[in-house]
């Protein structure tokens, strides 16, 4: 599939626009923690979609955001 | 408490209605 671009995203509702990122990232998150990452990228669903949208391109900036969010699902659980 | 409804959960091909509220 060809990159998710702000152009594509744009002409989207902005609920259809936070679906689109998420089917891209889920996969993503999918390979680093196949358990939680339904939660995991709900939870980075809430990041601006521009912030998102490089997250896609970048996994340094990836694997960062999903360690957080780790550690606050697990101070939330806790 | 009352959050454990928190984080919401994406599910792959279903709609997403974590923002809702908008």
């Amino acid at each position: 599939r060809e990159p998710l671009s702000a152009s594509m995203l744009a002409s989207a509702l902005p609920h259809v626009q936070k679906q689109m990122i998420g089917d891209r990232l889920y996969p993503l998150i999918y390979a680093l923690h196949s358990e939680l990452a339904g939660k995991i990228t709900g939870m980075l669903l809430e990041i601006d979609n521009s912030e998102l949208l490089h997250m896609l391109e970048s996994p340094e900036s990836l694997n960062a955001k999903v360690e957080e969010a780790l550690i606050m699902l697990q101070a939330h659980q806790a | 408490g009352s959050s454990v409804n928190w984080p919401p959960e994406f599910h792959p091909g279903v709609p997403w209605k974590g923002l809702q509220s908008i």
